[in-house]
């Protein structure tokens, strides 16, 4: 017998285990959610997507995913403990409440399967799909250059050996494609976050370019209240901006692809470091990361819900 | 499984725009097989650079010898691999 009450949010745990919590976790809570597949990875493994919802037709919608770069293990981990927070707060957080009553909120975990098993199987390091690249003994592909925002533009390596390779064309990578339908044919969505590790970084387009997107002040505005949110739990500081201008240049985005969708609210999150482990962030941290993170991811949303468009 | 053993990750507080192109001229270098977690592009960011210890001495050189200061963030990253590891089997049994 199992129950989302044992398990482990502390822990970094493989595709597997994730995806059979995953069911576990809609089976206690039926009425809210789904475990949706939307499509297959490169190497055939399910994409599956949570969806909170409390019913009505093709409701706007929140976009949430973690995991896209393989080796960024606390993304995932981030997105695990926040499924099971919505699961858990729905009915008795009011704002969240509320907020489920004419939202709905899809929650991918584990963007990138293959690159995640890879991960726990031969290279902690793995970044990229797992993709083969014809004509080159290098696999794999970055799957947040390889979106149809500025795509084959600075900021994106054209050679399948680098772990920022773009691709041979937008949206080439079948797990990006997967999302891509997916947000297109729902046609609804208000807001799209992409959760990332480590840089302590919430961003809003564009990467591609350094112009200013239009609603830039209004991004801005949102991503340093939320962040102000985030810092009020443990004090960790996060810097606010667009990509090009915090980061650095960097084309084929999937925050990028989004905003210019049509979809007003896009954020990037670059979660906390202790600034000792990068990648290898300690599983006794990764509660405090999503803790803190959801009081960011919290801020936006209810800002979505009160602002329709 | 591919191991880690020996090598560091280092990070470096860049200081001037000179020295983020000479960081940046060592990431488009693919002699030390270095890893990039985090990139050189502002004064205002860290550079994490992970260094193969095949490559250690090669790298440390040429950050002295430009007089770009750094400090090692991770000694030994198979260390803490297999500490990652270890946890994640127990928690399995658990």
């Amino acid at each position: 017998e199992r129950s989302t009450r044992s398990f482990n949010f502390g822990a970094y745990h493989t595709l597997d285990t994730i995806y059979s919590w995953m069911d576990t976790l809609v089976a206690e809570h039926p009425n809210l959610i789904t475990k949706q597949e939307i499509g297959r990875s490169y190497e055939n493994r399910p994409m599956y997507v949570l969806k909170f919802s409390t019913g009505g037709s093709n409701r706007p919608a929140i976009w949430i995913d973690t995991g896209i770069h393989s080796r960024e293990w606390v993304s995932p981990a981030t997105g695990v403990w926040t499924a099971n927070k919505i699961a858990t707060d729905y009915g008795t957080d009011a704002s969240l409440t509320s907020l489920l009553n004419t939202m709905d909120i899809y929650l991918l975990i584990l963007t990138n399967p293959d690159g995640y098993v890879y991960t726990h199987s031969n290279d902690r390091m793995w970044r990229k799909t797992r993709s083969r690249n014809s004509g080159s003994i290098c696999r794999g592909v970055d799957p947040n250059r390889n979106w149809d925002a500025g795509f084959g533009g600075p900021g994106a390596s054209s050679s399948p050996c680098s772990d920022s390779y773009r691709g041979p064309s937008a949206h080439s990578e079948i797990e990006v494609k997967n999302v891509v339908d997916l947000i297109k044919s729902h046609g609804n969505f208000k807001a799209f976050i992409s959760v990332h590790a480590y840089s302590q970084l919430l961003m809003y387009p564009y990467g591609y370019t350094c112009t200013n997107v239009p609603h830039q002040a209004e991004l801005d505005s949102i991503g340093r209240a939320a962040v102000q949110k985030l810092t009020s739990l443990y004090g960790t500081s996060y810097k606010v901006g667009s990509i090009c201008k915090i980061i650095y240049q960097a084309s084929g985005g999937s925050i990028d692809w989004s905003y210019n969708l049509g979809i007003k609210y896009s954020f990037a999150f670059e979660l906390r470091d202790t600034g000792r482990y990068g990648f290898i962030l300690p599983s006794n941290q990764i509660i405090p990361t999503a803790s803190e993170t959801w009081l960011a991811l919290k801020h936006i949303m209810e800002y979505v819900r009160d602002h329709p468009y | 499984e591919r191991i880690f053993i020996g090598d560091q990750v280092i990070r470096v507080d860049v200081q001037s725009e000179e020295q983020i192109q000479l960081l940046q001229a060592l990431e488009t270098s693919q002699e030390w097989e270095l890893d990039f977690w985090l990139h050189p592009v502002s004064t205002e960011l860290p550079v994490d650079i992970r260094v193969p210890r095949s490559s250690l001495s090669s790298v440390k050189d040429y950050l002295q010898a430009h007089s770009i200061p750094f400090s090692v963030m991770i000694d030994n990253l198979q260390e803490l691999l297999d500490e990652e590891k270890a946890e994640m089997e127990v928690n399995r049994m658990r």
